[in-house]
């Protein structure tokens, strides 16, 4: 099933 | 479309735990093990970039090797009532042979060559 999430990269520093 | 499993190991598995109180940074282990006999390139993705900083959030597992990946959760005012949806996914590429830069690897990936596992978030509070 297609999830309705949105992936972006994760970022190193805050 | 058979989409290729996931070959890294992943620990945990499923649910990345966050334990309270949040009003400093928490911060979750994930563990990626690379059992198979060839390079493995991951890069760590989330649906709530802004709410985390992740160590490293890419980079390439030697065979048999294992890296540790610190997920810290920035403070924020938690709310018991409000389950968390954030998600992660960890994506994964076998490392060409040739040193092509990661930046073209990840580009010119094709979606079947491409694995990759989600993970949810569960905060939790310290219990009283």
């Amino acid at each position: 099933a297609l999830s309705e999430d949105e992936f972006h990269d994760a970022v190193s520093e805050s | 479309m058979s989409k290729l499993d996931q070959v890294l190991i992943l620990d945990p598995p499923c649910d990345l735990r966050f334990k309270g109180p949040f009003t400093d940074v928490v911060t979750a282990n994930l563990k990626l093990k690379n059992p198979s006999d060839r390079r493995v390139c991951f890069k760590v993705k989330t649906t709530a970039p802004r709410r985390y900083c992740v160590r490293p959030n890419s980079g390439v597992i030697d065979p048999g090797a294992a890296v540790n990946i610190s997920v810290m959760l920035q403070p924020f005012d938690y709310d018991p009532n409000e389950k968390s949806k954030h998600k992660f996914m960890v994506q994964t590429i076998f490392a060409p042979s040739n040193n092509s830069d990661n930046d073209s690897l990840w580009k010119d990936a094709k979606p079947d060559d491409l694995m990759d596992s989600k993970l949810r978030c569960v905060f939790e509070m310290p219990s009283e």
